[in-house]
């Protein structure tokens, strides 16, 4: 069955930047 | 990120497509930070600092152009329409109606695309932000975007000599919203 995680908005955000910055080390 | 919750309700596929519309939009705001002349001379801890502090008001800004005001529907990224009405019945229906109204409003101060983007530029290199590092070399650097901002809106708007200030009053109102609406929450197919 389909399950579904829950984050604020400002985690998801500060998460897609963190692997951004991450990614292009 | 431990909290899980029941998958049935349609609402959940409509704020999950809105969710997962961000993923691209935040790193269009992470490339276009990276090209504002002297955001790579930031260390890095100070880049990351500013976007993590102001993606979401560069969002609002982005969004605007989403919104219909007239007709009230969002676009989402995706290509689909929903009624701000639906929308409100949702858990986030306050963070639609917020971002609606701040659409209107900025729509009415008929910025360009140039405009608009330098005045995304001063929303997020602002050296008040918490955590951030060197605020000298931020502080240099938002005080030469206002300037260039400045200029052109003096230069583009000179009938309209308001047009500067009342976007600088933008700026407050975005921290606002950013204050009530940045720990709204987002769902996930995981």
């Amino acid at each position: 069955p389909k399950t579904h995680r829950v984050m604020t908005l400002a985690d998801h955000i500060s998460h897609i930047i963190t692997q951004d910055f991450a990614r292009n080390q | 990120p431990s909290l899980y919750v029941d998958p049935s309700q349609r609402s959940q596929e409509i704020w999950e497509e809105f969710s997962l519309s961000f993923i691209p939009a935040v790193r269009e705001v992470v490339e276009f930070a990276k090209r504002i002349p002297g955001f790579r001379d930031l260390s890095e801890y100070d880049q990351v600092s500013l976007l993590k502090n102001g993606t979401f008001e560069v969002l609002m800004v982005r969004f605007a152009s989403l919104f219909d005001v007239a007709e009230r529907t969002v676009t989402f990224l995706t290509g689909k329409c929903y009624s701000l009405e639906l929308l409100r019945s949702l858990r986030a229906g306050q963070l639609f109606t917020s971002m609606c109204d701040f659409s209107e409003k900025l729509a009415t101060l008929q910025l360009d695309k140039d405009e608009m983007s330098l005045f995304i530029a001063v929303v997020l290199v602002s050296a008040d932000r918490s955590g951030i590092q060197d605020l000298k070399s931020v502080e240099a650097l938002q005080d030469t975007l206002i300037r260039a901002l400045r200029s052109l809106i003096m230069t583009n708007h000179a009938n309209e000599t308001t047009t500067f200030t009342k976007l600088l009053l933008k700026l407050p109102e975005l921290r606002s919203l950013n204050n009530i609406h940045s720990e709204e929450l987002l769902a996930f197919k995981v």
